[in-house]
C-alpha cells in the first residue's frame, strides 16, 4: 500500500479517478499502485522525446486523447500501403484494438478526455498491419519501419492460442527482429514489447508461440487488481515481467481511449499489459537514452518483484532473483526503473554459447521420463563465445511424435532451477512433432552458466494411442546467452536494486518451495483403537481410520453432513463456500457455483447455462434489459452506454436507449429534423435540403421529405415530374409521386386518368392504346374484343383495341 | 489435420543486384516489383496480378519459373497467417 503523498499529481482527465493502478486518490484505501508511475513522474519522466509504435489494427489519430503526442513519422498502413494509418471503420469497431492500445501509452495528460497515459508526454505512432491479410512480408515490413526514429514496438496479438498451433515469426520478419535488435536506434537496439500468451481459449502453452519466445521480445503478462492469476493467463518461461490488468468482474478494470474518440474499460487481458511496459521503458529511455535493448531486459529484471502476486510457483533462483512461470520477475517498477536507468552502466557484450546433444535417437516411452543431458563450461575454450553469467537460455528440439499435446518438457539448469518449456496440449493432436522448435527460459537470469543442464521429456497419453509409436527425441541443442564477465561490475555501480527493499514477502511462502511445503508431516498424536496416521486434514482430535471421512474434526473444512457422510477437505468444491469460522463447507444458492454466502444474491460465479448478474450478485438465465451474456465470462456485462439492448458483446447494439437511434450497431444521438448522424464526424450533419429525415447527406438517402416536397423514386422533388401524379401513401404523412399507367407521359391518377400518351399511342377514354390497327378487326373479333372487354386489360390492349374502339 | 494454408499472390524475393535487377526479373516473369521489404537488403517483396489473390494451393504457371532463375537466392509465396489480439 502507499501512503498518500502530499505533492500528489491530479489530472483533469475525466477517467483519471478510475486508473487505480497509478494513483490512490480515490482515498478507498484499496490501492494497488505497486508499478509506482507516480513516482516516477513524481521525478519528472513522463517519456519526453521517446517515440512508442503500436502494431496493430490502426490509430485513431485524430483522438482527442492521442492527436497531441501523435508521431506521423511513426505510423504507417502497411494493409493500405500509405502513410494514414487511420483504423478502418465498420458498424461492428472491430478495429478499435489499436487505439486502445495506444491510449495506455501516451494519452495526454490533463486535457479533459478520457484517461492519462504512462508516458504521457511520449510520442506515439500506429503501424496499421492486422487489418488484412498477415503475412511474413506485411510483419516484416512491420517490424522494420523507421528503426532508426522509433524507439519501441508494441505488439498485442500473436499466432492463434486454439491450443494446436505452434507458430512465430516467417523467416523474413526473423530478420527483421534480428536487424532491428543490431542497428536500431542508432546501434542501441529496438526495444520489442510483446503481449505475453493469453489463453483466450483454454488448453493452450503460450511457449509455442514463437513471438514471446523470442530473446529480442520482452514478454509482458499480466495479474488482476488483486494480485490473482488472470483466467485466461497462460504459464510462461519466456515471460519477464508482469502488469495489471482485467480479472474477475468483480476486480477492477483499466480504462483507455477507444475508438470513435470515445474511453472505455473493455480492454482486456495481456493486451493491456504490452503497452504499460512500453509505457514504463519510455520513462526509462528518457531517465537514459543510451540504454541498450538488453539493458532494458535487466532492468526489468532487477527492479520487477513479486510484491502480493499470487503464484504457487515462486522461486528464488540461483542468482537471488525471485521468479515464476505467471509473472517472470514479477510487478514492473517505473520508479525503480527510471532510478536505475539513470545510473546504468551498459552491461558488458553478449556472447552465444551453443551446445548439440549427441545425435542419438532416444526414445520417449509413454509415462516415463527421459532425461537427457548436456554438461558445458559455457564455452570458456572459445573467448568470444565464453559465457559465464546467463541472460535467456534458448534450447531447440528435434522431437518426433506421434500426438504433439500429450508432451511436457523441462529444462533443470546446472543450479537446479527448473524450467517448463511446454506443458500438455489437450486439443493437440497433430503428429508433426517439433522441428526445430526453440523454448526459450529467463527463469536462469544471472545463474552460471558452467554445468549439467538436463532435459526433461514426459510423455503422458490423453487418449488411446498406438502403443508401439513411440516418440523419439533425435536430438536438442543449448544455446546459453550471457556475458563472461559479472554484469553488474560491482565496484562502479551499485547496483543494489531499491526494489529489493520494497519486496513484500507474501505471508507464509516465501521461503518455502511448495514441494517443501507438501513433505510436512503433521503431529502424530496418539488416537484411540485405529492408531495408524490420520489424513493430512485431520485436526487435532484425530481419527478412526485413515481417510478423510474417518477424520473426528477437520483442520480446514468438513464437507456433507451426517446422513450423506461427511469428510474434510482443504477446500470447499463448487457449488460451496467456505464457512471458515465453522470451518464447513456450506451450499451456494440454487444455480450458483461458486459463491460468498448461502442466499440468492451471493453468487459469485454461476452454474453452466446461468449467468452471473454483478450488481445483484445473483444468477438468472436472461440478463435484464442493458446488459449482454458474455459467454466467456459467464456473466450479464453492461452493453455499451446508450444502448438498451446488446448482442454478445458491449458494443453491438440492437436497441437504444431514449433520444438515440441504432447505426449500423451503434447507438448514436437522435438528430434533430432536417440532420441526421455523421457516424465519422461523430455530430449531426444536415440533410439535403428537401429532406426532413435521411441517412444522409445526398439527395437519394432521404427518408422522409421536408414540407412542401414529394417522394419520387426515393428522392424528394417540389413537384412529381412528367410520368408522376401526386398520391396519398399509406402511413406517410405526406403526398409521394406515384408513377403513372404504362404509356401514360402524363396523368392526374391511376387507371383511366391520364391526359397524355407516349408516342406511338393514343388516348383513348383516359387509357393508352398502341396505335396499331389492324385491317380485319370487323371480320375477325372486334365484337369478341368488346364483348369480353379485353381492352380493359393491359395484357390484351395490342389487338386491335384502338381500331375496335374507334370504330365504336 | 493440419490447418490449411492459404496462398496470396505475393512473394518475398531475395536478389542482389540492388532495385534495377529486381525490376528486370519482376518485368520478365509478370510480377510487380512493390519494392524492399522494410530494411531487409536485397529482399524484395512482388506481386502477380494474374495469379489467384488466395488459394488453397500454391498454384503452378508460368510465374513459377522465377524459382528456377539463377539470379534469384531466395523466393518464399506469402501465406496467410492466423493473428489473434490479445
Amino acid at each position: 500500500y502507499i501512503r498518500t503523498d502530499q505533492n500528489f499529481i491530479y489530472f483533469n482527465d475525466p477517467k483519471w479517478s478510475n486508473m487505480w493502478y497509478i494513483h490512490c486518490s480515490d482515498r478507498s484505501g484499496r490501492c494497488r499502485s505497486e508499478m509506482n508511475i507516480l513516482a516516477a513522474w513524481q521525478r519528472g519522466y513522463t517519456g519526453k522525446n521517446v517515440v512508442v509504435t503500436i502494431l496493430d489494427d490502426g490509430i485513431e489519430r485524430n483522438h482527442p486523447d492521442l492527436a497531441q503526442n501523435y508521431d506521423q513519422l511513426a505510423s504507417y498502413d502497411v494493409n493500405g500501403n500509405d502513410h494514414d494509418p487511420t483504423p478502418r471503420y465498420d458498424s461492428s469497431n472491430e478495429n478499435k484494438h489499436g487505439t486502445r492500445c495506444a491510449g495506455e501509452v501516451a494519452a495526454v495528460a490533463n486535457n479533459s478526455h478520457c484517461i492519462v497515459g504512462i508516458a504521457y508526454n511520449a510520442r506515439i505512432g500506429g503501424i496499421r498491419m492486422l487489418d488484412g491479410d498477415v503475412t511474413d512480408v506485411v510483419e516484416a515490413k512491420s517490424l522494420g519501419i523507421r528503426p532508426d526514429y522509433i524507439d519501441i514496438y508494441s505488439a498485442s496479438w500473436g499466432p492463434d492460442d486454439d491450443g494446436k498451433t505452434v507458430d512465430g515469426p516467417g523467416p523474413l520478419a526473423k530478420q527483421a527482429f534480428e536487424l532491428g535488435i543490431k542497428k536500431g536506434r542508432k546501434g542501441l537496439g529496438s526495444i520489442f514489447v510483446w503481449a505475453s500468451g493469453n489463453g483466450g481459449r483454454q488448453g493452450d502453452h503460450c511457449s509455442c508461440d514463437g513471438y514471446t519466445n523470442s530473446i529480442y521480445t520482452i514478454s509482458i503478462s499480466s495479474t488482476t487488481e488483486n494480485g490473482n492469476k488472470p483466467w485466461y493467463l497462460e504459464v510462461c518461461s519466456s515471460t519477464l515481467a508482469a502488469t495489471y490488468s482485467s480479472g474477475e468482474f468483480y476486480d477492477r478494470k483499466i480504462v483507455t481511449t477507444d475508438l470513435r474518440q470515445r474511453c472505455t474499460d473493455g480492454h482486456t487481458g495481456t493486451s493491456v499489459s504490452a503497452p504499460m511496459v512500453a509505457g514504463v521503458i519510455a520513462l526509462a529511455l528518457e531517465a537514459n537514452p543510451l540504454i541498450t535493448w538488453r539493458d532494458v531486459q535487466h532492468l526489468l529484471v532487477k527492479t520487477s518483484r513479486p510484491v502480493h502476486l499470487k503464484a504457487s510457483d515462486w522461486k528464488t533462483n540461483a542468482a537471488g532473483h525471485r521468479v515464476s512461470h505467471l509473472y517472470g520477475f514479477g510487478l514492473v517498477d517505473a520508479d525503480a526503473m527510471v532510478v536505475e536507468a539513470k545510473k546504468w552502466r551498459s552491461v558488458p557484450p553478449q556472447h552465444v554459447c551453443t551446445r548439440t546433444s549427441e545425435r542419438r535417437t532416444k526414445y520417449i516411452r509413454p509415462d516415463q521420463i527421459l532425461n537427457s543431458t548436456i554438461a558445458t563450461s559455457g564455452c570458456a575454450d572459445h573467448p568470444d563465445q565464453h559465457v559465464v553469467y546467463l541472460e535467456h537460455v534458448v534450447v531447440r528440439v528435434l522431437i518426433v511424435h506421434p500426438r504433439r499435446g500429450d508432451l511436457q518438457i523441462n529444462l533443470i539448469s546446472p543450479a537446479g532451477t527448473r524450467s517448463q518449456l511446454l506443458a500438455k496440449r489437450l486439443f493437440d493432436n497433430s503428429n508433426e512433432g517439433f522441428r526445430n522448435w526453440e523454448f526459450m527460459t529467463v527463469h536462469c537470469w544471472g545463474e552460471k552458466a558452467e554445468g549439467q543442464w538436463t532435459l526433461e521429456i514426459l510423455d503422458s497419453p490423453s487418449q488411446l494411442r498406438n502403443p508401439e509409436v513411440l516418440g523419439k527425441l533425435k536430438e536438442w541443442t543449448l544455446i546459453l546467452y550471457g556475458t563472461s564477465e559479472h554484469p553488474y561490475n560491482s565496484h562502479y555501480s551499485p547496483h543494489h536494486s531499491r526494489s529489493r527493499m520494497l519486496e513484500i514477502p507474501s505471508p507464509g511462502q516465501e521461503r518455502k518451495e511448495p514441494d517443501l511445503l507438501l513433505q510436512e508431516t503433521p503431529d502424530e498424536e496418539e488416537v484411540d483403537e485405529y492408531n495408524g496416521p490420520c489424513h493430512t486434514e485431520c485436526g487435532d482430535q484425530g481419527c478412526d481410520g485413515p481417510e478423510a471421512d474417518h477424520c473426528l474434526n477437520c483442520i480446514h473444512f468438513s464437507l456433507g453432513n451426517i446422513k450423506s457422510g461427511r469428510t474434510c477437505v482443504s477446500y470447499c468444491p463448487l457449488g460451496y463456500h467456505e464457512d471458515v469460522e465453522a470451518r464447513r463447507c456450506r451450499r451456494c444458492y440454487r444455480g450458483c457455483e461458486k459463491c460468498a454466502g448461502r442466499a440468492h444474491n451471493q453468487c459469485t460465479s454461476c452454474r453452466r447455462g446461468l449467468y452471473l448478474c454483478a450488481e445483484e450478485h445473483t444468477c438468472v438465465e436472461m440478463c435484464p434489459l442493458g446488459y449482454f451474456p458474455d459467454e466467456i465470462q459467464k456473466q450479464c456485462l453492461p452493453c455499451h452506454e446508450n444502448c438498451m439492448m446488446c448482442l454478445r458483446d458491449a458494443d453491438r447494439c440492437t436497441a437504444c436507449n431514449e433520444g438515440y437511434s441504432l447505426a449500423g450497431m451503434t447507438c448514436v444521438p437522435e438528430c434533430a429534423n432536417g440532420t441526421f448522424f455523421h457516424l465519422e464526424e461523430m455530430k449531426c450533419s444536415a440533410c439535403h435540403l428537401s429532406c426532413s429525415t435521411c441517412t444522409g447527406p445526398g439527395m437519394e438517402e432521404c427518408i422522409q421529405c421536408a414540407k412542401d416536397f414529394l417522394l419520387q423514386e426515393w428522392r424528394c422533388v417540389p413537384a412529381c415530374t412528367e410520368g408522376y401524379y401526386p398520391g396519398e401513401a399509406v402511413g406517410l404523412p405526406q403526398q409521394i409521386c406515384r408513377k403513372c399507367e404504362e404509356n401514360c407521359l402524363t396523368c392526374h391518377g391511376a387507371g383511366r386518368n391520364c391526359t397524355k400518351c407516349r408516342d406511338g399511342y393514343s388516348l383513348i377514354s383516359g387509357t393508352c392504346i398502341i396505335n396499331a390497327t389492324c385491317n380485319n378487326a370487323d371480320e375477325v373479333f372486334c365484337e369478341m374484343v368488346k364483348s369480353n372487354r379485353l381492352c380493359e386489360k393491359k395484357l390484351f390492349r395490342q389487338f386491335c383495341c384502338r381500331t375496335c374502339l374507334m370504330t365504336g | 489435420l493440419p490447418s490449411r494454408n492459404i496462398y496470396t499472390n505475393h512473394w518475398a524475393v531475395r536478389i542482389s543486384g540492388g532495385r534495377e535487377e529486381a525490376d528486370k526479373l519482376a518485368t520478365k516473369y509478370g510480377y510487380n516489383n512493390l519494392g524492399q521489404i522494410g530494411s531487409l537488403e536485397d529482399h524484395y517483396h512482388f506481386h502477380h496480378s494474374k495469379v489467384v489473390r488466395r488459394s488453397a494451393f500454391s498454384l503452378r504457371g508460368s510465374h513459377s519459373f522465377i524459382n528456377m532463375d539463377p539470379k534469384v537466392h531466395w523466393i518464399q509465396q506469402q501465406v496467410v497467417k492466423s493473428r489473434v489480439k490479445r
